[in-house]
């Protein structure tokens, strides 16, 4: 049975893509069966992934519309790496949200659609738009826990509170089974202050401290040009910082 | 007659309320008088100015939502600079997109309280969420300009296109003076070849070289630590890169 985790957090560029793609990546290395699955229109994982979505491909949008008839199968595509597949986004997923409007348990269409294959997979990772839409309800609806990446800066800090109490009314009114698995710290740059205050204000708030994964993702550029590469970085350079620490992520939420 | 600027990317993290704060106090450092508006729930616009929004403030939330007899007057507070002023954001007004879900006119909610201030300002700056909601539409509705930062790296470059798309629909379904006046560059950082390959795609592209402002934002951390301190970066460290880079692009702006 597959662990299936929300990869969220409301405030933009805090890396949720970059951990998806990454973490992903390098649980698959470690053996892991991964699928990401790509819910954000601007289907940054599909890029990230060197995945270039054609005109007959499927999406993630030909399974959440009404209009379609498509089995999940139709829409998994497997990447150049052993033991991770995708499946892929398309601009089209932002009309899913109008579409959707007056359809009955619109929430749960990606649960729906997904429920058959849980059995095939050890992870199913899910990246969200830095939004509460209904396509990041349709994720939280679907997923047993959230992975919260926070940027070591003072937006993204003050952004938690909310996500909280997010997730927990989406636990009461949706997804009784849903939890927040951990936070992992992104974007972390030991030459500056406000990184190291930031880190502190995490490991010292009785609410966040416990969900802290040790892991620490630090600044790299070598993430964004792998980006560029369209290859997760830990098989774009595996001597990097970003490959490094999302290979030590990657560890620490396999044991759980 | 004020310049009313919209600050926008549905991609996140790319620098719009570093942009609006910033680019705002810069302004109002070379005399002009500047109102900035956050419209984004997560006001961020309004931390990064000091301001804290206490019980009995007024803030946006109360002007575009229904149950509220609120001047513009009383949400709009001083800030420790002169002729910089905002209207702050509230955590409530992530509520204001359900219940205006069945109003008449509900995208130019912010166009109708605001109009009658228009007079009094040389700019009006809107910060707005990184996604196309119904906040983010009401302050294209009363925009005559649209100002688009565009991080340098491969997500961002990506994002143009649609961004440019829904800006001409915008134009051509709800108002039509919208423009897009510039796009500027962010988070260059000279020592990596991936900025400099998005600069020069910036540069090279045909529908985005004529908008690319000269003045280019380099990745600073005193901008965020500025943040931190509640603070513009031009009142935090006047001799700092962003402060520079901010000021540049300030007078290139006032040229117009
Ligand atoms: N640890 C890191 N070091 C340096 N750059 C990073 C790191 N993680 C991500 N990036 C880059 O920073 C940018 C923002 O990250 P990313 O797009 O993954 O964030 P996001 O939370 O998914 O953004 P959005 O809110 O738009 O979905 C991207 O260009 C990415 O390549
Ligand atoms: N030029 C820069 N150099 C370094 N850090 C920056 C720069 N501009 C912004 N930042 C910091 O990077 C983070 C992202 O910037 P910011 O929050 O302004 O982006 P945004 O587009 O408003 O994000 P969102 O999409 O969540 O609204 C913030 O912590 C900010 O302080
Ligand atoms: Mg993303
Ligand atoms: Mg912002």
């Amino acid at each position: 049975q597959a662990r299936i985790i929300a990869v969220a957090n409301e405030k933009g560029g805090v890396g949720k893509t970059a951990t998806v793609v990454n973490l992903g990546a390098a649980l698959s290395l470690k053996g892991e069966k991964v699928l990401i699955v790509d819910m954000d229109p601007q289907h940054n994982a599909t890029i990230g992934l060197g995945v270039d979505v054609s005109g007959e491909m499927k999406t993630v949008y030909d399974l959440v519309s009404t209009g379609n008839n498509v089995s999940v199968r139709e829409t998994i595509v497997g990447t150049e790496w052993k033991g991770l597949e995708l499946i892929p986004s398309h601009v089209d997923l932002a009309g899913a949200e109008i579409e959707l409007i007056d359809v009955e348990g619109r929430e749960n269409r990606l649960k729906d659609a997904l429920g058959c294959i849980v059995e095939e997979y050890d992870f199913i990772l899910m990246d969200t738009p830095p939004s509460l839409s209904l396509l990041t309800v349709n994720v939280f609806a679907f997923a047993s826990e959230v992975l919260i990446p926070c940027q070591t800066q003072p937006y993204a800090f003050a952004a938690l509170e909310g996500l909280f109490d997010t997730i927990r009314l989406i636990k009461e009114e949706i997804n009784p089974v849903l939890d927040i698995s951990g936070i992992v710290a992104t974007f972390f740059d030991s030459r500056t202050g406000v990184s190291h205050r930031i880190l502190d204000k995490l490991s010292d708030d009785k609410r966040y401290k416990s969900l802290l994964y040790n892991a620490v993702i630090r600044v790299n550029t070598t993430i964004s040009t792998s980006v560029d590469a369209g290859k997760p970085v830990v098989f774009y350079r595996r001597s990097s910082y970003g490959a490094i620490d999302y290979i030590e992520l990657a560890k620490e939420i396999i044991k759980g």
